[in-house]
């Protein structure tokens, strides 16, 4: 799955996910990826987040628009990111997944759910000042 | 770190980073941008994970789900459980410049998408028909049900309720989606 988070100079927000979901589902199960709040949510005032991981936990948390809401509170990306994993990891301290957070100036951050093989998540950025897109790691939590 | 324009997408899929940052750099809006880079992570078919050809379900078929959200109007488009068409989130994209809906879904999503000229391709391929096979070859393991008869841990279906004692042991769901398997 890839969630997309895209913010140009004026500030405007743009969010997009696109997958083909779990190996051998149920045909008919859908995921996190495709609903709104869930799999990715923007507001240009505040900002955007996107989350992949397990959608079938994830989409009960809606942790993308969580994570918008908490940086519209105050929090900046990287704590926003950790207190939506943050509400997941309460009721499911073995899910797999992660949440990308920007903010409309331009911050951003990411925050993943430490498990057995996968203690780190790797996220993609291109912004001013680059000649191309680099790799970053933030540690699970 | 506060400089913008700014393009960040879950996990290493830089070729899509890179063709949604060159739409902004040429000027383009941040919808155009979200949804080339998410198409090219289709063409690419990321990680297996995006696209055509990856994550056959139980029948061994592909089908695709995608969204697109406008943080200005609060517009989106989505379309989920699309069959025969590639290009998933230029269908979310059209289900929200085209229609005053948001979501639409499976059969009739792809008859939209036939109907604003997208193009009605296989999805299969001969990795995904592969990864079907070797999953119906162990059984049908792993797969996503509980409390069925016949076991499904041990046995393919079809699958019925059980309706004696719920076995509340089963393994978690989250242990069958990893990095190599996810949403």
């Amino acid at each position: 799955t890839i969630g997309m988070i895209a913010i140009d100079k004026a500030g405007n927000v743009a969010v997009g996910t696109s997958t083909n979901g779990a190996t051998h589902k149920i045909p008919g199960r859908v995921g996190d990826s495709p609903i709104p709040g869930a799999g990715a949510y923007a507001d240009s005032v505040v900002g955007g987040a996107a989350a992949t991981g397990d959608g079938d936990i994830m989409m009960r948390f809606l942790p993308s628009y969580q994570a918008v809401e908490y940086m519209r509170m105050g929090s900046d990306p990287t704590a926003a990111c950790q207190k939506a994993i943050g509400r997941i990891q309460k009721y499911f301290p073995n899910f797999f997944g992660a949440v990308i957070c920007a903010n409309s100036t331009g911050s951003y951050g990411a925050a993943c759910n430490k498990i057995p093989g996968f203690k780190e998540f790797h996220f993609t950025v291109f912004r001013m000042g680059l000649s191309k897109p680099i790799d970053e790691v933030v540690i699970c939590i | 770190k506060a400089e913008l324009p700014l393009v960040i997408n879950t996990w290493p899929f830089r070729n899509a980073t890179e063709a949604a940052w060159r739409v902004l750099e040429a000027g383009g809006s941040v919808l155009d941008a979200v949804e080339k880079g998410c198409a090219q992570c289709e063409i690419d078919q990321c990680d297996g994970s995006v696209g055509y050809g990856g994550s056959p379900d139980e029948n061994g078929e592909t089908t695709l789900d995608a969204m697109i959200m406008n943080g200005n109007t609060m517009e989106i488009g989505a379309v989920a459980q699309l069959r025969r068409i590639k290009n998933a989130i230029g269908v979310a994209r059209a289900v929200m410049e085209h229609t005053k809906h948001t979501f639409l879904v499976g059969e009739s999503a792809s008859l939209f998408a036939e109907s604003m000229g997208f193009m009605r391709e296989d999805l299969t391929t001969n990795h995904s028909r592969s990864i079907h096979s070797k999953w119906l070859d162990q059984s049908c393991q792993p797969n996503y049900w509980k409390n069925v008869v016949p076991d499904a841990s041990k046995s393919c279906g079809p699958y019925h309720p059980f309706k004696g004692v719920k076995n509340e042991k089963q393994s978690p769901l989250q242990q069958k989606i990893n990095v190599h398997n996810h949403d």
